[in-house]
């Protein structure tokens, strides 16, 4: 029989700043580890693997795809987070489970945005719909999904141009996008994706603030997992706005795609 | 400026005649409650908190201030002394204001980083920035592996009329040397060339950087980080100048609201200092690093 005891503080001050350097933030490390303080353990063995279920458990399941035809998926976020090679990478995971998807290349503004995306879609063999540089974002959409319903498509993917939440401007551009697509396809965009970077600091909680104004979110695709960073933002997101993770970018290919696994990340903030 | 924040942890401790150890800590705890929240650093918060202990115990009493004011005085100058630093910009003759070291003829400037940092735009907004400076730059790029990344750049110098080269190699060394060659025939003075990204982690990605850099011999190699990035500034930073032995920093989508600590930390691990600021995606949108500003911010 082995007595129950509180954890030793030293111990607790370590999983703290652990969890610090994986950018939880201060507001969740200290909820987590407060969490610890209230609890008794037989070993000091126990404290990790408690810690990484509650950390599990903060995590929310998937969003439930139910079949609609075309579910159309709008991909947000900032500058540079990794949208469009997302794009091409979930186009490619589609299409290797027999759907059949439609690239749609809304971002009219950035130098060779459009090319980018036309490259992938030509080493994949996916459709893409495009126009030149600035051109309406929304009519594009507007096409894309035209294209789809005539088509009988089963999945239209929008890559759109990186912003700023700060830009008001291009945050209300990404409400007419929305918008657009709602009015053509009632339910659409039936996914709202915000790519974020697994480097971003605590601003990833202001971004998924600021663009779920704009456009509800209903999950994050967490790219560049395959570096040293370990996307802790994602705990403090779960905590205020539900938003599960569907997917983690590990690597530039087309192939580095992964269903998001709350265990396996949980595990490998540790590592 | 001291922003707001900072303002009221000093009026804390400025309501008390004397700084006792008790009211120091909770000062001091709140200082590193702000730098945590703003993206700095662990470690670095760590150090940076140790320090100021140091000297405001310290036998550097400035017997003109009460304990309180002394305690805000060192820390608003460690984190200038942090962030700016005398030891900027030495002077060496040939370097440009602002720091640049141009003194070779043809110059080399090198952009790196990580995926998605801001590299390929900061490459034609320093073309702009030091044409108007009365330089000559050559942009070009030995980016092979992005999709349409040379596009991208090609795109940028033709909006804005810069002089921009594509050489037709398969193999960055060489692509990088028929830059350089082009740059020296066509008389282009800096080479300012931008590079794929790439994660500090990839060995394969680091030594073709170091096999480029030893080619090449730049005379600048400028760190492109994204100010919104967290924790891992540090790693990232310190292990591309471990490896390319970096010349200076520039920190990119300042225009955004992300409190910037990561502009502390890599100044602090690296050593380098934070020469320029981008502060949108227009090629105007770029400017000399101002740490003042910045000291404000992170502390939020
Ligand atoms: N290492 C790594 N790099 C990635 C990953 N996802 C994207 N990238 C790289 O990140 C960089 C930016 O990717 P993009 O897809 O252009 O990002 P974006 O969000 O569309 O950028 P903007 O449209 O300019 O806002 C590219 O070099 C990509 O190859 C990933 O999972 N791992
Ligand atoms: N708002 C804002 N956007 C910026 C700034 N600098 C770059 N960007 C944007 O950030 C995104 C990425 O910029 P790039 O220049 O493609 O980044 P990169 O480092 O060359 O990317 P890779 O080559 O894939 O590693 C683009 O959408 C740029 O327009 C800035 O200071 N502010
Ligand atoms: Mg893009
Ligand atoms: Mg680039």
């Amino acid at each position: 029989f082995s007595p129950l005891r509180a954890v030793d503080p030293a111990m607790l001050d370590e999983l703290e700043e652990r969890l610090l350097a994986a950018d939880l933030g201060v507001a969740a490390s200290r909820k987590l580890v407060d969490e610890l303080k209230k609890r008794k353990f037989a070993s000091s063995d126990e404290v990790l693997p408690a810690l990484k279920a509650g950390m599990v458990d903060m995590l929310p399941p998937p969003q439930h795809h139910d079949g609609v035809k075309p579910w159309v998926t709008l991909f947000v976020g900032v500058n540079g987070s990794g949208k469009t090679t997302t794009v091409a990478k979930v186009g490619r995971l589609l299409k290797s489970a027999g759907h059949g998807v439609i690239l749609v290349a809304a971002d009219t503004f950035r130098a060779a945005a459009g090319e980018q995306l036309e490259i992938w879609a030509e080493r994949l063999d996916l459709p893409v719909i495009r126009q030149r540089t600035g051109s309406d974002p929304a009519a594009l959409v507007f096409d894309g999904i035209r294209a789809a319903r005539a088509q009988g498509v089963d999945d239209v993917l929008v890559d759109t141009a990186g912003r700023l939440q700060t830009k008001k401007h291009l945050m209300a551009e990404l409400e007419k996008v929305r918008r657009v697509a709602a009015r053509e396809l009632p339910g659409a965009p039936h996914s709202t994706l915000i790519v974020l970077d697994a480097t971003v600091g605590q601003n990833g909680l202001v971004q998924c603030r600021e663009f779920h104004q704009a456009v509800p979110l209903t999950g994050i695709v967490l790219t560049k997992m395959e570096g040293t960073a370990k996307g802790g933002i994602v705990f403090s997101i779960a905590e205020e706005l539900r938003l599960p993770v569907e997917y983690i970018g590990v690597g530039e290919k087309g192939e580095d795609l992964l269903p998001f696994s709350p265990a396996a990340f949980v595990e490998a903030l540790f590592e | 400026g001291l922003s707001e924040k900072f303002q009221r942890i000093v009026k804390k401790i400025r309501g008390e005649g004397t700084l006792t150890d008790a009211n120091m800590e909770e000062a001091l705890g709140e200082v590193r409650q702000a730098l945590l929240e703003g993206d700095v650093n662990v470690d670095v918060v760590k150090q940076f908190i140790e320090r100021v202990r140091e000297r405001a115990r310290g036998q550097e009493v400035m017997l003109s201030l009460s304990p309180a004011q002394q305690l805000i005085k060192v820390i608003h100058l460690e984190l200038m002394r942090l962030l700016g630093g005398a030891d900027a910009a030495p002077s060496i003759p040939g370097r440009v204001r602002d720091g640049l070291n141009l003194k070779d003829f043809p110059s080399v400037i090198f952009l790196v980083g990580l995926q998605g940092s801001g590299k390929t735009t900061t490459a034609s907004k320093l073309a702009l920035y030091l044409e108007k400076r009365g330089l000559t730059p050559l942009l070009a790029s030995t980016d092979l592996q992005r999709p349409a990344a040379r596009e991208q750049l090609r795109i940028l110098a033709q909006q804005h009329k810069h002089p921009y080269f594509e050489g037709t190699s398969s193999s960055v060394v060489e692509l990088g040397r028929e830059c350089l060659n082009q740059a020296r025939l066509k008389g282009f003075n800096p080479l300012i060339l931008d590079t794929a990204g790439r994660l500090h982690v990839d060995e394969a990605l680091m030594d073709e950087l170091v096999a480029l850099r030893d080619s090449l011999r730049p005379s600048e190699v400028l760190y492109v980080a994204d100010s919104m990035t967290g924790q891992d500034a540090v790693r990232s930073s310190q292990a591309f100048n471990a490896r390319l032995n970096l010349t200076g920093i520039i920190l990119t989508k300042l225009d955004g609201d992300s409190r910037g600590g990561a502009a502390l930390s890599i100044r602090e691990v690296t050593g380098k200092p934070i020469r320029f600021a981008g502060t949108g995606e227009k090629p105007g949108d770029f400017e000399v690093f101002q740490p003042d500003r910045m000291t404000s911010r992170i502390l939020g």
